[in-house]
C-alpha cells in the first residue's frame, strides 16, 4: 500500500482547497515561520483518526476547522483526504476489491468528525485499523512532529519505552 | 506481551547499535531496559559513547549528539516495522552542516532499504539540496496556506554557494 | 511579595508588547495573571497575535513563531533588569531567515539599550555575520575542546553568498 | 561591573587551559555539534555559584571535572575563573577598593568545591551575593541554556511565573 496524495479543505491554515501528490523518494516541504509546514503533518494525523486534539495543538476538535484571518471569515466544516494505492484487501467489505481507496475524515463544527472510504460512511475505527493494520496511523513512529525529538531526549526512560511497544 | 516487548528490545537495539555507528562514523551506543524485572514496568535508557569519547547516558551529551542519537532510535523502531509514509519535523534543527549530511545520508538508506515515502519538512539548505523533490508551503494572503512546487534546481544551486 | 510581583508584571508586560510587536512587525501580544486571586500562586499565560491572524494562547502557535515570542518575553525580563552578561546558546535554531534577522536586530536594539555584553552560541549563518567577534570552539583532539578567533570577514562572505 | 573574562581548565571538555576575553557589544560562539559550546555556559554559572549539578549535565559536581578521552586521563581538580572590571564595592571587605575582581571556584575529586576572590578564600554564598547584586548570577533569566526556550515554551503557566520572580 502506498500513500499517494493528501487533500486539504478548511483544515487550520488550508482553507483554500489544497492538493499535495506523495510521491516515491524523499519530498521535502519548505517555507516561513508559522506558513503552515506542521499543519499538513498535523492533518494527516488527524485523517488517520487521531483522537487528541492537544496532539494536534488544538482546545478541542473544532479549534482545527479554519478560524478565520483578518480578510477572511471562520469556516464551519474541514476535510482531509489521503488517496491509498495499491491498496487491495486493506479495507474490509464492501471495499475489498477496492486498489484505489480514498479515505477522509469531515469535522462540523458543533457536530463532531464523519469518516468515508471512497465515498460511504465508515466508523472512526475502521479508519484507524485500516491505517494500523498497514503499520501506520496517528500514532505510527514514523510521523516525528516538531520537537518530539526533544520530548524523546528528555522522557522519562518508563515513558521512553512505550516507543518499543509500538514497534512490538 | 512481555516476550513480545522483549522481542522489539532485541530487534530495536540491534538496529540502533549500527545505526548509531553509521551516523557517528564510529563509538557504540546501546539501549537497556532498568529499573525492573517486569520489562513491561521497565524504562529505556539509552547509553552512547561518540569516538573518542566517553560512554554516557543520552542526557550528558551536547544538543547535536542528543538529537542525532534520538534519530538513529526512532529510525531503529522504523526499520522494524517499516511504515508506507514517514513525516519528519524539522528534526535537522540542531545538526550542524557535518551532522546534517548524515542525516542525510541515512535518509538515502532508509529509501534503499524501504518502500516508504518520506516527507522532510526542513530550514536546512543543505536538507533542501538532498531531497527527490520540494513542496513549498507559503502565506501569499496573510493567515492562508498554500503549497507550490519549488524548483529542486535552483534550492541546489543556493545550497552549493552556501 | 505580591505588590512586587505586580509591579513586575506591569514592567514585563509593557517591555513585552512592544518587543512582540517589533520583532513581528505588528500584531499585538500581552501577558495575562491567570487562575488565582493571588498573584503568588498564579500562572503567567501568554497571548500573542502575529499580522493577519488571529489571538491565541502560546501552545498554538508554530515552532518558529513560539520561539520569537518566547525570546520576546526572556528579553522583557531582561530589559527589567539589565545583567552585565548574556549568555544566548542556540535561542535561533528554530528561526527562518527573515525571523533571524529580525531576531539580530533585536540584539542590535538591546546592545544600544545596555551595556551588556552578549555571548551568542550559534549554528545559523546569518547570526554569525551579524556579530562584532567571533569565537570558534574545536576538537582537535577528540574529546578535548580549544577556543580560538574566527576571522570575521571570512563568515561574513559565507553568510552573503548563502 | 563588566564580565571581562572567562578562564577555564580541567572543566568538562576544556582540560587545557583556556582564556576567552570578553569584550563589549556581540560576541558569536561557533563550532561543531559536541565540541564544547554549551560547556562554556555551564563554566559561567558554575563559577557563579551554581548548586544545581543537574542544571549543568551532571549526575554530581565532580562530573565537571574532565573525565578523560581516548588519548588523555582523567583530571583530578577543575577551576574556572571571571575577571571583573569597574567592580569598586561590589564585593565586601577586605575587597571593597579592589576595581579587578578575579573570582574562581576550583572543584576537587571527592572533596568539593572553594572559592577565592583575588587569590583569597571566600563562601560559596559571598559570590552568589556578589553576582546576585551586580543583576546577574547562576540563575540569571539571561543566561539562556540549550532548549531553555523550548522548556518556557512548555512549561505550566505557575512554573512560567517564576520568570517574573527574577525580574522582581
Ligand atoms: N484553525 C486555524 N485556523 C486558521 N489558522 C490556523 C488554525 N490553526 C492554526 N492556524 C495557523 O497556522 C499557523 C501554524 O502553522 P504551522 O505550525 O504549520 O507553521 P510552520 O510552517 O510549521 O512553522 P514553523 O517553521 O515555525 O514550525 C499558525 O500561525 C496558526 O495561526
Ligand atoms: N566531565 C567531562 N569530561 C570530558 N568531556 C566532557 C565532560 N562533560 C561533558 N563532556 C563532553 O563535552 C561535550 C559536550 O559539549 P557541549 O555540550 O558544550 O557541545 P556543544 O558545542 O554545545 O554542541 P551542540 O552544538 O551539539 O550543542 C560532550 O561530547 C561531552 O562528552
Ligand atoms: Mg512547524
Ligand atoms: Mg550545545
Amino acid at each position: 500500500m502506498n500513500i499517494a496524495e493528501l487533500r486539504l479543505a478548511g483544515f487550520k491554515s488550508f482553507v483554500d482547497s489544497v492538493r499535495a501528490p506523495i510521491e516515491p523518494g524523499l519530498t521535502g516541504v519548505v517555507g516561513p515561520n508559522g506558513c503552515g509546514k506542521s499543519n499538513l503533518l498535523e492533518a494527516v494525523r488527524w485523517v488517520m483518526g487521531a483522537t487528541s486534539a492537544k496532539s494536534m495543538r488544538a482546545d478541542d476538535m473544532d479549534s482545527v476547522i479554519f478560524a478565520g484571518s483578518a480578510a477572511r471569515p471562520a469556516r464551519e466544516h474541514a476535510e482531509v483526504t489521503l488517496v491509498l494505492k495499491d491498496a487491495r484487501g486493506r479495507a474490509g467489505a464492501p471495499f475489498a476489491d477496492d486498489d484505489v481507496l480514498e479515505v477522509s475524515r469531515r469535522i462540523r463544527r458543533g457536530l463532531g468528525s464523519t469518516y468515508r472510504i471512497n465515498g460511504k460512511d465508515v466508523r472512526a475505527k475502521d479508519v484507524q485499523l485500516l491505517f494500523a493494520d498497514a503499520s501506520t496511523g496517528a500514532n505510527s513512529p514514523a510521523l516525528v512532529r516538531q520537537g518530539q525529538v526533544s520530548e524523546l531526549i528528555a522522557a522519562k526512560p518508563e515513558n521512553r519505552r512505550r516507543i518499543l511497544e509500538e514497534a512490538a | 506481551g512481555r516476550r513480545r516487548l522483549l522481542a522489539a528490545y532485541e530487534t530495536v537495539n540491534a538496529n540502533f547499535t549500527k545505526l548509531f555507528t553509521a551516523l557517528f562514523e564510529g563509538g557504540a551506543a546501546e539501549l537497556t531496559l532498568t529499573q525492573s524485572d517486569d520489562p513491561l514496568a521497565a524504562g529505556l535508557e539509552i547509553m552512547a559513547q561518540p569516538p573518542g569519547k566517553k560512554l554516557t547516558t543520552l542526557s550528558l551529551m551536547s544538543g547535536g549528539e542528543q538529537a542525532l542519537t534520538a534519530t538513529a532510535l526512532i529510525f531503529a523502531v522504523f526499520l522494524a516495522n517499516p511504515a508506507p509514509i514517514c513525516v519528519l519535523d524539522e528534526v535537522d534543527a540542531p545538526l550542524d552542516d557535518a551532522n546534517v549530511d548524515r542525516f542525510c545520508r541515512l535518509l538515502d538508506e532508509m529509501k534503499k532499504l524501504t518502500s516508504t515515502r518520506f516527507l522532510v519538512i526542513t530550514h536546512n539548505p543543505v536538507t533542501m539540496s538532498r531531497v527527490d523533490r520540494l513542496y513549498g508551503v507559503t502565506m501569499p494572503e496573510l493567515g492562508v496556506s498554500q503549497l507550490v512546487s519549488v524548483d529542486l534546481t535552483r534550492a541546489r544551486q543556493l545550497a552549493a554557494t552556501a
